[in-house]
């Protein structure tokens, strides 16, 4: 028996809406720790990696590890039934075909219930090495998400290098070519709220070429976090990653485009 | 002009 609840049940909701563009369905692999999600677009260029650790739930109890196969399209509909306050549990049999997901109000005097029908989902799995990031960016994710949304009017693809001093964001198109650069913020700056900050952890100066569409792609998950970590290396895949307080993160990575 | 690869050039498939 598996079964999980969430008080915002919202921030489920959230989470599909980052993954579901990206990948039409996946497994959920749920065990004693957590729930998670590992999921590429068709063209294998992106990948999406969900983590969520039972802390996040108020209640969490999972007696023997299950897979839930979830066409993420269905699933999204079912939780647009969703009150924007209601509190979520999700139950499954072991070895059931469907998981039913309830919907409760704060005052308990609104309860939707939902049976999903489970697929069974052959996918393959992408182990990621553990790496050493040569720059590691943290910025607000709305600013990420702003600079991605206006670039991608201009080019397809951005360049982002890193540098002590700054990161730069930069595009060329047939109407010309642009860069945004974001300073790291003053360390001695006590003021103001850590997540407006730019951060940016350097080992080594990179730059590196991605596919805008992507990346827009990726900031549909500005809504589940203030801020959000830019990883990159050299011929490596960028990592992007939201992380939500006590809950866990979802990460996507993507592959670079490079200079032929 | 640059070329997309795939993540598959980077992580292998288990």
């Amino acid at each position: 028996m598996f079964e999980c609840a969430l008080i915002q049940g919202e921030l489920f909701r959230k989470l599909i809406a980052s993954v579901q563009d990206l990948v039409q369905d996946g497994n959920f692999m749920c065990d004693a720790n957590g729930i998670s999600l590992q999921g590429m677009d068709s063209s294998h260029v992106a990948l999406v990696a969900l983590a969520l650790k039972k802390e996040g739930f108020v209640e969490y109890r999972c007696d023997r590890d299950v897979t839930l196969g979830i066409n993420f399209a269905n699933l999204a509909k079912m939780l647009k039934c969703m009150g924007a306050k209601d509190r979520l549990s999700i139950r499954a049999q072991d070895e059931g075909d469907s998981a039913s997901f309830v919907f409760e109000s704060e005052d308990s005097s609104r309860v939707s219930n939902f049976e999903l029908k489970l697929m069974q989902i052959d996918q393959e799995q992408l182990g990621v090495p553990e790496t050493q990031y040569k720059a590691v960016i943290r910025m607000p994710s709305s600013e990420f998400q702003r600079i991605c949304k206006d670039l991608s009017a201009i080019g397809d693809t951005v360049s982002i290098s890193v540098t002590k001093e700054a990161v730069k964001f930069s595009v060329g198109g047939d109407i010309g070519s642009g860069d945004m650069s974001l300073r790291q913020s003053e360390s001695g700056d006590v003021d103001g709220d850590d997540s407006e900050k730019v951060m940016i952890e350097l080992e080594e100066p990179v730059q590196q070429n991605f596919a805008l569409r992507y990346l827009n792609n990726f900031t549909k998950a500005t809504a589940l976090s203030k801020t959000v970590t830019l990883s990159l290396g050299t011929d490596m895949p960028l990592v992007t990653e939201y992380k939500m307080d006590n809950l866990g993160s979802i990460r996507y990575y993507l592959a670079p485009k490079i200079d032929e | 002009p640059c070329a997309q690869v795939t993540l598959t050039n980077y992580f292998v498939v288990t």
